[in-house]
């Protein structure tokens, strides 16, 4: 473990508590898209399945725990809960144009070809376009709220330390893992034009709108 | 990945 991948967790943790927050306080799901969220749902319960059989360490364990809780739960409050605010007229992304590429090419882009390891590249492929449907909500929309933008920092912010991560672990450890590095530089420049707003605009208290 | 095969990362 080193700070960057500590820091990278903590602010995936806090990106997916200040979703779920701002949907249960505010009893609205508006401007956030249900379909990257069970994007997310997928990309964890498809990470994870070595939850029970690969113990690594208890933080390791108590993180895939509340992630998938937290997303799981974050997919039902949309979806059953408080359906009624959920705005599928803008979340129009057809996610099946993401997730059978992202399946083909686990199939053929692979470390290992054994199921375990198979559902582990699809995971890390999904994880990289997942944020595309609330992206495309966004732009849609035209704007987000500033809850869900700074959602959106804390969720690129992660895999952005994640990079840092395994520049760290590459000089003092050997690790090198090509799939997880070049699917989280994909994941990571998705949100540069995000980050470039979010900076211009929500760090000077102004609402993120997208230019017209 | 040149360590060895445990995923120890979310």
């Amino acid at each position: 473990m080193n700070i960057f991948r500590l820091v990278g967790d903590l602010s995936h943790l806090l990106a997916i508590f200040v979703l779920l927050l701002k949907i249960w306080k505010s009893r609205s799901c508006a401007g956030v898209s249900g379909k990257s969220q069970i994007l997310f749902a997928l990309v964890f319960i498809t990470r994870y399945l070595d939850l029970f059989t690969n113990f690594i360490s208890v933080y390791n364990s108590l993180m895939k725990v509340i992630f998938i809780a937290s997303t799981v739960a974050t997919v039902y409050l949309m979806y059953i809960k408080f359906k009624a605010t959920y705005d599928s007229n803008h979340d129009t992304f057809r996610i099946e144009f993401l997730v059978v590429p992202v399946g083909g090419l686990a199939f053929l882009v692979n470390h290992d070809f054994t199921p375990l390891e198979i559902l582990w590249t699809f995971s890390i492929y999904l994880e990289s376009v997942a944020i595309l449907p609330q992206l495309f909500m966004i732009s849609k929309t035209g704007e987000a709220e500033t809850i869900t933008s700074h959602y959106l920092f804390a969720l690129g912010s992660y895999r952005a330390l994640y990079l840092l991560n395994w520049i760290y672990r590459y000089y003092f450890e050997g690790y090198f893992d090509l799939i997880a590095v070049v699917a989280g530089c994909v994941q990571t420049i998705l949100y540069c034009d995000f980050f470039y707003l979010y900076i211009t605009k929500v760090m000077w208290g102004k609402k993120l709108s997208l230019p017209a | 990945q040149m360590s060895s095969g445990q995923k120890d990362e979310l």
